[in-house]
This record gives C-alpha cells, structure tokens and sequence, in this order.
C-alpha cells in the first residue's frame, strides 16, 4: 500500500515522470452531451443537458481518481471526502482544459460548445465567464497536457475536507504530486523555475469558480425545474 | 455517510486499480 516511488526515467529519449505517466494513461476520454434534439432551445434544456453531462462525468472521475497514485491506499472514508469536497473543482479544470484551443467558448463536451449568447440563454453567462478566466490565465501559461493532469490529481488531494480521519496519508499524497509537478518542470521547464509554483498559484481561482458553480446550481436545484441524476444530486447535497 | 450511497458504491467496487 505505499505510495510509488517518485522517480524519474527515460523512455525513448524522452525523459518522463512516473506519475505524470500514470496519470497521463489513466485521463478518461470526453464523453458526448448529447441534447435531446427532439426538445427546443430553452434554459431548462441547456441546463438539463448540462446536469446530465455532469452525472455521467462524475461516474468517470470517480473511476479516475481511483488511479491516482496512492489515492486507492486512503481509507474508503477519506476517499469519499476529497471527492465530495473537490468534485466540482475536477469538472471544472476538465472542461477548461478541452476549452484551450478555442476562443471564448467553453467545451463542455465535443457536441456541446457554449459560447456567449448560449451561456447567456442557460442563464450561466457569469459561471461561463468565470470559467473563461481560468481558460484565459492557462492558454496564457500554455499549459500542457501533462501539467493538467497532475494539477488536477493535486485540486483533489488538496480539496481541504473538514473530515479527514488521516490527514497525514493525505499530506502524504500532496506530497508525490506535488513533487511529480515539480520533478517535471524542472525536467521540461528548467527555464521558468518557477512554473510549478505558477500552476499552483491558479488554484484559488479554480476553487472560488466551483464554489460559484456548486452555488449556482444548488439553487437551480431549489428550483425544482431541472430534473437532476443521483449521483450529481449526492455531491451537491455533500456541499 | 449513509446519505452518499452512491459514491461509497463507486468507489468500493473498484477492483484495484489497474496495473498500469
């Protein structure tokens, strides 16, 4: 049950992080959103779209964080902790990421590509804007693909659950992942030795954005209009 | 933690992760 070694080795010329090489292999594919095609353009379609896109993608980070080196070593009870604390957070960084490429639209999901006037009819165009923020700070920095990875293993580790039974084994996790993020840079980015500090210094932005999100969609809940999986409904209810 | 019935299920029926 201990926590892999963090190393640093070489495969075809190219020198790799272990963990970064996990995690890397085991990031889930998008999945589809698919609207209803049969239903008009309305807020409660987008948003109903939206909470079902987020179910189905909860199942799959769910899948993920269970191979986040060391993560399955956590008691079942912390586990549960830092995925009802960071759950939001995960989604959030996921959605920013496939969001780099474009220009003021936000990927939610292949077949769903919010843009303005979109985010405005969903009534998310504040979230959405937040959202873009973090999209803006990333293209800026140039993120790459294996940076996202371990960033967003690091918004779960550190997602600051008030019910940690073992926060050493959870310190212990921060650890490799923060030292895998810094093994990295200093590996591909010796020029900028202060690139993971960087990355770690945008993750107040994320975390003030998922609350805003978990905010937001606590009261579509209210609401009662939009009809909502379990799974979704779960985490919202855990915050 | 009974109330998060459907996270506890998706975690414990991990199999170990895979071996990667």
């Amino acid at each position: 049950n201990a926590l892999p070694q963090k190393k640093t080795f070489s495969v075809g010329g190219v020198v790799e992080n272990k963990v970064v090489s996990l995690l890397l292999v085991a990031e889930p594919e998008g999945i589809f959103a698919m609207p209803d095609p049969t239903v008009p353009e309305s807020d409660i379609k987008a948003l109903t779209t939206l909470c079902d896109l987020a179910d189905r993608e909860l199942v799959v980070n769910i899948g993920w964080a269970k191979h986040i080196p060391g993560f399955p070593s956590l008691s079942l009870a912390d586990q549960m902790s830092l995925l009802q604390s960071g759950w939001m957070e995960i989604l959030i960084l996921r959605v920013v990421f496939r969001s780099l490429a474009l220009e003021d639209k936000l990927v939610y999901a292949e077949d769903y590509i919010m843009d303005e006037e979109q985010s405005k009819l969903a009534g998310l165009l504040d979230l959405n804007n937040a959202i873009l923020q973090l999209v803006k700070k990333y293209k800026t920095m140039g993120l790459e693909k294996e940076e996202f990875v371990v960033l967003k293993a690091i918004a779960l580790a550190n997602s600051d659950s008030m019910q940690i039974e073992d926060s050493e084994a959870v310190q212990r996790l921060q650890d490799v992942l923060h030292g895998a993020l810094q093994d990295y840079e200093a590996t591909n980015h010796p020029e900028d030795p202060r690139r993971a500090g960087k990355l770690i210094m945008t993750l107040p932005l994320l975390r003030q954005t998922a609350a805003r999100a978990v905010q937001h969609f606590c009261s579509i809940k209210q609401d009662g209009r939009v009809p909502m999986h379990k799974l979704f409904l779960e985490l919202l209810e855990a915050k | 933690k009974e109330k998060h019935k459907i996270l506890h299920q998706l975690l414990q029926n991990s199999t170990s992760p895979v071996d990667l």
